[in-house]
């Protein structure tokens, strides 16, 4: 499981 | 980007669009919360200001993230000063700090880094995630809406639920997942199931938005 970085949804 | 997210996003876009429009042509934003819209604010604030320090990603999340920023000040701003004698803070009496308060704490213990920056981005979904009790207790205390407003409340939980597909959407085509989004995100769509209900069963039909007595 991945960290999302940098966060890229609204 | 898969369309649920699109879509999401757009139909967010859409409930903007729909609130500021009622407030005009009406004169009055009456039956809106004004807690409720200034959390909005925050939450946009605290979120989108990564725009000065974080990675650029795209041309679409910088118009959006300046979009949600800008109409949201805007619409406090016709609450406030433009509107203002048609806003009711006598019921609008959800109390902030039940809400700031768990924003806070949560976000100080959960989050991906124990950075300002990402406290502050964890706080911002938590916060969004309450955001819209002042404006529910409120339509609970009155008993009934507007059409438009149930429009623009309709559209801002399409937007969440429609987030929900595009989280399962991205585990199964990117692997990727998003904890705190995903559980703060469910249960800011389960605030919605009950004004769900009415709006389908009532507004939908075309008749007016009362809750049961």
């Amino acid at each position: 499981e991945s960290k999302p970085s940098p966060h890229d949804e609204l | 980007m898969n369309i649920f997210r699109l879509f999401g996003d757009l139909s967010h876009l859409a409930s903007i669009l729909i609130l500021i429009h009622k407030i005009q042509t009406s004169r009055s934003c009456r039956g809106i919360s004004f807690k409720t819209q200034a959390l909005y604010v925050a939450v946009f604030v605290t979120r989108y200001l990564d725009l000065l320090y974080a990675e650029h990603v795209s041309i679409y999340n910088t118009f959006m993230k300046l979009f949600f920023i800008g109409s949201s000040c805007y619409i406090l701003y016709l609450m406030k000063v433009r509107f203002r004698p048609t806003q009711d803070p006598s019921i609008d009496t959800f109390r902030l700090e039940y809400l700031l308060g768990p924003s806070v704490v949560l976000a100080l213990i959960f989050n991906y880094t124990f950075s300002f920056t990402e406290v502050l981005w964890a706080f911002s979904i938590y916060l969004e995630a309450l955001a819209i009790l002042p404006q529910l207790f409120m339509l609970q205390r009155t008993g009934e809406a507007e059409a438009i407003t149930t429009h623009y409340l309709a559209a801002l939980g399409a937007y969440r639920a429609l987030y929900i597909p595009n989280w399962l959407y991205r585990y199964f085509s990117e692997g990727t997942v998003d904890p705190i989004a995903v559980v703060a995100g469910i249960v800011q769509t389960g605030l919605y199931v009950d004004f769900f209900y009415i709006y389908f069963t009532k507004v939908l039909r075309g008749q007016k938005f009362e809750l049961p007595a």
